[in-house]
């Protein structure tokens, strides 16, 4: 090829629809498409050459994958948020598996005190994983159980507290306060508590998630992304937007229903499934 | 917003006879933006856009209107023509036939079945039906628990067996209903995968052997691209009747509703706008339009 050549019309929409259908968002797909296309002419590339930097472009805005942070000393708190159904309780049940299996001493609290059968959920999980559920009376202050939670966590000595929160949508303002509540109630148990917010993301969601991550943002100080049902055909790719505009990495993803079916992110893997 | 966009495109055709190519295309490129924008599947909105362009092409600039006011009826009528109509009603059981109605609730993990399910039979109650519930979810932890708890909160019987196969659950159920009197059913299933080929084929067996009049596909408000795939693969599996959307509460724009309605060609029945029980609706094409145009 040549330096100065340049992608045609057709090339570059077949690039943003590539985007588009693995939920990119519209202004991501066409700003990624935009960057490749001038990549392109840039580097001389043949057209063979597109789907590679497509793949470049995109891995460039990936953070690499982390585990938790776990606090210095005394227990590390992670709390589990997000919006209805996205996986948040299953997710937490994999998290107690995974840090368990690793040597962690784990317990988790059943911070959902609204929905039907949430505890029972939780606590048949804690069971079948081998962790303690701390738990408190149906339709109790959660703020109240995260306390308590965060406290025999501390005089447990107990390396990890994992806290699965009700589901709420970020438009009702009093549960997005009830939320920044839990934060300030774990801080005054724990110093430095939470240190890990994670936010739960079903991988079938369109661009409501990037409003989803801003509004949590904005009422906690949201650490990572679990991006759950990954095993399905939808590819999430919301994240890199949410990685662009927020700074909030994909810390893991779910593959599965089991306790065993956590995987940490992987870009490359993640980004093959864009691409498809 | 959308309607901004257009009326100011056509602002300039003040006085002009009609609506031209130029103005027409710049409009499409607005809607095809704000329709992807609400999640519409990106294929859904292309067709959307080109029959819009035809529609809209030559057409005679009403002298009553400014064009893009005329402009936006248009978009408008035909997002409410494609979301229509509204078949609000579920079918009920026929009088004397001795047999319950059976009302069958399908879908991906998490989109609302279980909470969908009590919605349902709370509003069956208030007109008079008989309802039965039916925990067919032997597999999530808690799904019975779930289910029983919010039957209780509206005093409706829910049936289950905390193990077997949900076919026989089901079977087991509508036994039941003719015991209790009841006139409606309602499988709450669990939720799975489209790509899950035994859990596909279960589904494929409780209707086989419940004959549902009502095989109703619950779907998230939020859902994205990826859902008109599920959807066209439980389509084809099971005799769809309907389409239920769930959280509606919510400020996705919900152009899913859209993707899937164009793609399965079944109604959308019901909406789901928050977690209480009385949170549920029917199906109102005019308002889920404005909200995906935006
Ligand atoms: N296939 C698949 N299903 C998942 C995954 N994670 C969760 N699920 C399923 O999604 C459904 C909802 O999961 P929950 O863990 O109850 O979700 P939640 O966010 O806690 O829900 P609420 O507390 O009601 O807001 C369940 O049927 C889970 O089994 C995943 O990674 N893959
Ligand atoms: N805000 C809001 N939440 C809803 C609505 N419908 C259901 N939910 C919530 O969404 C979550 C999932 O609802 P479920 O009824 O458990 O969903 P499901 O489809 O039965 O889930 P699986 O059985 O695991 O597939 C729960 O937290 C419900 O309270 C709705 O219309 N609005
Ligand atoms: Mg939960
Ligand atoms: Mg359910």
């Amino acid at each position: 090829g040549g330096a100065g050549r340049s992608l045609d019309t057709a090339s570059i929409e077949s690039l943003e629809e590539t985007l588009l259908a693995a939920d990119c968002g519209v202004r991501a797909a066409a700003e990624i498409a935009q960057k490749v296309a001038q990549a392109f002419r840039a580097s001389g590339a043949d057209p063979g050459d597109v789907r590679a930097l497509l793949r470049q472009e995109i891995l460039g805005r990936l953070a690499p994958p982390r585990e938790l942070r776990f606090a210095p000393s005394g227990p590390t708190v992670a709390l589990v948020v997000g919006v209805n159904g996205t996986g948040k309780t299953t997710t937490v049940a994999k998290l107690a598996s995974r840090y368990s299996a690793s040597g962690k001493k784990v317990i988790v609290a059943a911070a959902d005190t609204f929905r039907a059968a949430a505890v029972e959920q939780l606590a048949i999980w804690c069971a079948r994983v081998g962790v303690p559920c701390v738990r408190t009376q149906e339709g109790g202050d959660p703020a109240a159980v995260v306390f308590d939670a965060a406290q025999a966590a501390a005089s447990r000595s107990v390396d990890l507290l994992l806290v699965d929160t009700a589901g709420r949508l970020h438009t009702y303002h009093h549960l997005m306060q009830e939320l920044s509540k839990i934060v300030r109630v774990a801080g005054k148990a724990v110093p430095g508590a939470p240190h890990e917010v994670l936010l739960v993301l079903d991988a079938n969601g369109g661009q409501n998630a990037l409003a989803q991550a801003r509004e949590f943002q904005k009422a906690v100080q949201v650490t990572g992304v679990a991006l759950a049902k990954m095993d399905g055909t939808a590819r999430g790719g919301i994240c890199v937007a949410i990685q662009d505009e927020l700074a909030i990495p994909v810390l893991f993803v779910g593959t599965g229903e089991t306790a065993e079916d956590l995987a940490p992110f992987d870009p490359e893997t993640y980004v093959d499934g864009l691409l498809g | 917003a959308l309607s901004g966009r257009l009326q100011e495109i056509f602002k300039r055709l003040r006085g002009q006879g009609h609506l031209t190519e130029a103005n027409v295309q710049e409009a499409a490129r607005e809607i095809r933006k704000a329709l992807l924008e609400a999640d519409v599947h990106y294929k859904v909105a292309k067709e959307f856009v080109e029959d819009i362009a035809r529609r809209a092409a030559g057409q005679e600039v009403l002298s009553s209107v400014t064009p893009g006011q005329q402009f936006v009826k248009v978009v408008y009528d035909a997002m409410v023509a494609l979301l229509g109509p509204a078949v609000p009603s579920l079918a009920r059981a026929v009088e004397g036939a001795g047999s319950p109605a059976v009302w069958m609730m399908v879908g991906l993990q998490g989109a609302g079945k279980t909470t969908t399910s009590a919605k349902m039979a709370k509003f069956a109650a208030s007109q008079g039906q008989k309802p039965l519930l039916v925990g067919a979810d032997v597999k999530r932890p808690a799904a019975i628990d779930q289910l029983k708890t919010l039957g209780k909160q509206i005093g409706i019987p829910v049936f289950a067996q905390e193990s077997g196969d949900p076919a026989g659950v089901c079977r087991a159920a509508l036994a039941q209903a003719r015991t209790l009197g009841c006139d409606t059913v309602i499988l709450d299933t669990a939720g799975r995968l489209h790509i899950d080929a035994p859990l596909m084929e279960e589904l494929v067996r409780i209707a086989h052997d419940t004959k549902p009049q009502e095989i109703l596909w619950v779907l998230d408000a939020m859902a994205g691209q990826d859902v008109v795939n599920a959807a066209k693969s439980f389509g084809e599996r099971l005799a769809l009747t309907g389409i239920v959307l769930t959280k509606l509460d919510g400020d996705a724009r919900g152009g899913a509703a859209l993707s899937v309605k164009a793609v399965l060609g079944k109604p959308i029945r019901l909406v789901g706008t928050g977690e209480k029980l009385d949170r549920f609706e029917p199906f109102n094409p005019e308002r889920i339009a404005s909200r995906i145009l935006g």
